[in-house]
């Protein structure tokens, strides 16, 4: 007989951690500080703040065998956690303030928490979160992760004056690790999130003593993204059930005006007809069967697109001038494409295209590839813009070799990014996103044909 | 200023389904039917029944433009649901039966429920589950999922007279799809189910009416997996403070030897030595220090390897005769490795190779992977197999070129498989999966080109 049994959403991320991206102690040191400079940057990014990270990771002890044990610490500048909300934000699995409609580097209200857990399940030692949001407390918990109940276990708490009038977070636990493998793609990390938000001044100590200092430029601060509403295209009826149960529109029409984007009296009025629905209806008094047809009636209707004013892209000349700093290169050109969407979710595609000068040739093109932000290092090959680069673009039309050092960079930012894993490794080659990708590449593609080929000429011109 | 919230593990599937293989129309018809399928014939494998599975996809409503609504129903003759589980069963996401040290197909909590999510988000109908044990009684559920409080809602129960002691599980609901799409996936998901499952009796009718029969071959059934215990080398703080909590022994001696498989007096003491504890102590007196330093000593300690007879592989003659009959080829050969261990999980790796008869020519290897059973038909570009088949070996070695119809087929089985996404879509390159593949492969590759140069050597002879 079969014996059935619950589990905690914090105990099916702890029995699955490798799905979360901490496999191993070299992959769980690479994901621990990606999930909390994430989260710092964030704190930051969507309050105009200009970011200043302090990172250091030392060696607490060398058990000789086995892996390490490191101490991590990370301080930011950023907005601060609100006393209350500590124990929760760090302790309890599937909890944040990112389930909006908003572009955020957080979406699953988990990464933070699965560092402290492997730290926790790996040292069984507790997390330290020191906060302020300026005020004038600055608060202190000391915590574990109850796994199995997925609720925080608040093992200190203090209060401290804050005569400066602090404001951020600071984040200090232990885990096992091995930092010499996890070394690479860590630097890798931080050098191109440096190339995607160059205003951001970050700080990084590694367990060597060595310094790492990536300054930010003082420029202005991108304006931050803002949260939106649903668009129609993106409805179903599990979220059509959820708007009408707390909505507090007393009709269809005010409804629709007020939950959704881009709905005014004539386009409500229009869809309505079309729908075959009075306008005056109380929304709360629909049948399951009308929701249903109402929800369908939202997809098939020609609504404006979404707005994706609410989107916070790099815009070209940033894009530019970090792969400029990056990489030396000889040519470089970036492009910002117009909005598009996919699924009701707006989005915005930017490339970069970088040869010669510090790029390497590396028998291909070599790939960078960001999300809202975020670099993405790892499973390449299973990414929407490895198979745009290398299987649908034709390099030789443009000129280009295998042998030739040429970097592409793709950015895509959206309120929702479709990634395949939790892990935020790498993004399903959605239709729309993929034509995107394909045309923007395309495009800064055949800049750097001009351009070797003008080259070309002024060789052959040269020689004569 | 930040607003936090939590979600359910149904609204986080919910809202990020594409993680759990629920993308779009098309391949949400696929992983629905994947999740019935692999949940029926684990209630038919774990206890040695040979499953009889009936699958029918009818086409229910066709709304002109968008996506068409199937309902979908499947009836197996398994070991049947109590009804006492029957709601959470399917109405309440991380519940089930498979949480076990044991090797199952299902192994999240959540497939099951996925389907009749998604079903119930794009068509708003309720899921009808009809189960018996075998029992007096049949009974009836008709459930809804609460998504935001991750709870079923049951809006019909009834009971039956079960007079033919009728055992067994019905599901049936609807839900927005596009099978035409799905189809050839579908069918080559059924046809390589019958490659690793001979013995299943399956009959599918599409939504044009038309009948595919797998028949089951009169074959004994392969003896079930068992539940095992924990190895010590894969034992965290985490689950030994777990272990430790629920334990009645009342000595280290005992404790050991009653949670962690293959260790006996000898073996217990010489460990509890090694670790500097005394064997008499209770194991729910140690210090927090002291949990983390035993956790640390079990990694170190040489413990006799995981027993792998809680696995059940395929086995040579299965797995051989199970491509004759699919691919019909000119040569088969068939390696079941002996078991092997990945941070203290038993697996088995069986490999096949086929040549020639009704394997096609395809420019390169084609290559069939499956997990605990379970055909993987996505994404494998990032599977392990992949990498071992395409980059590790060297193909010509073997007297194989691309132009050559050869098909290598890869089964794993475990009592944990590393997934690396929640769709179960493929396997991560752990070191000693990785080498234990590539090992079976090279065998069966050198099989083959014995066999090629004996063909080789009978052409020469005959030209002469
Ligand atoms: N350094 C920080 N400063 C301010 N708030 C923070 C910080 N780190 C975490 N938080 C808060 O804690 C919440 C939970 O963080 P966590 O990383 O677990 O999830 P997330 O960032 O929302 O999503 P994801 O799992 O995608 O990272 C965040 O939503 C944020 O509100
Ligand atoms: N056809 C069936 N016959 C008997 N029991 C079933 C059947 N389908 C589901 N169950 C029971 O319901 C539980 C939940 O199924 P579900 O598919 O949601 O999760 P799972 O199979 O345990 O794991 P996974 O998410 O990996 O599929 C199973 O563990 C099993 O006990
Ligand atoms: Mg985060
Ligand atoms: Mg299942």
């Amino acid at each position: 007989m079969e014996v059935f049994e619950e589990i905690s959403p914090a105990d099916f991320f702890y029995r699955n951690r490798d799905i979360a991206g901490f496999t191993n102690p070299t992959r769980a040191i690479y994901s621990a500080i990606r999930e909390l400079v994430e989260n710092s940057l964030d704190a930051c990014d969507l309050y105009r703040i200009k970011p200043e990270i302090y990172l250091r990771i030392s060696q607490i002890s060398s058990r000789g065998e086995g892996p390490e044990v490191y101490r991590i610490r990370i301080r930011d500048n950023g907005i601060g956690v609100p006393p209350e909300a500590i124990p929760s934000a760090f302790g309890q699995v599937l909890y944040g303030s990112k389930y909006k409609l908003r572009q955020t580097r957080g979406t699953f209200g988990l990464g933070g928490k699965m560092a402290l857990l492997y730290g926790q399940i790996t040292t069984h030692s507790e997390a330290v979160i020191i906060s302020s949001t300026g005020a004038k407390k600055i608060y202190e918990y000391h915590l574990r992760i109850d796994i199995q109940n997925n609720r925080p276990i608040v093992l200190k708490r203090a209060e401290h004056e804050n005569a400066d009038r602090w404001r951020g977070t600071i984040i200090e636990f232990s885990m096992e690790g091995d930092y010499t493998r996890a070394m690479p793609k860590v630097l890798e990390y931080l050098k191109q999130t440096a190339i995607v938000t160059p205003y951001a001044d970050i700080t990084f100590v590694d367990p060597r003593g060595r310094l790492y200092r990536f300054s930010g430029i003082d420029s202005a601060m991108p304006k931050p993204p803002t949260e939106t509403l649903y668009h129609p295209h993106g409805v179903d009826v599990e979220t059509l059930n959820r708007l009408i149960k707390s909505t507090r529109a007393r009709t269809l029409e005010e409804f629709l005006k007020r939950h959704f984007q881009r709905i005014g009296d004539r386009t409500a009025r229009a869809f309505l007809e079309y729908a075959k629905f009075n306008p005056k209806r109380d929304p709360k008094g629909l049948s399951p069967e009308e929701v249903v047809a109402l929800a369908n009636a939202m997809k098939g209707f020609d609504f404006l697109p979404p707005d994706a004013s609410c989107l916070s892209p790099l815009g070209e000349e940033l894009l530019e001038a970090g792969i400029r700093k990056e990489l030396n290169p000889e040519f470089v050109s970036a492009l910002t494409r117009r909005p598009s969407t996919y699924s009701g979710y707006p989005f915005i595609v930017e490339v970069g295209i970088a040869y010669g000068g510090g790029v390497q040739a590396s028998g291909g093109i070599t790939l960078y590839r960001f999300a809202n932000k975020i670099p993405l290092l790892f499973d390449e090959a299973s990414d929407v813009s490895w198979k745009v680069v290398n299987n649908l673009i034709d390099w030789r039309r443009y000129k280009v070799s295998p042998d030739m050092p040429v970097a592409v960079f793709v950015h895509i930012c959206s309120t929702k990014i479709p990634y395949k894993t939790v892990g935020k490794e790498f993004i399903a080659d959605r239709p729309e996103v993929e034509r995107e990708i394909l045309n923007a590449v395309r495009e800064v593609a055949r800049r750097l044909s001009l351009y070797l080929s003008k080259k070309e000429y002024a060789e052959r011109e040269r020689r004569k």
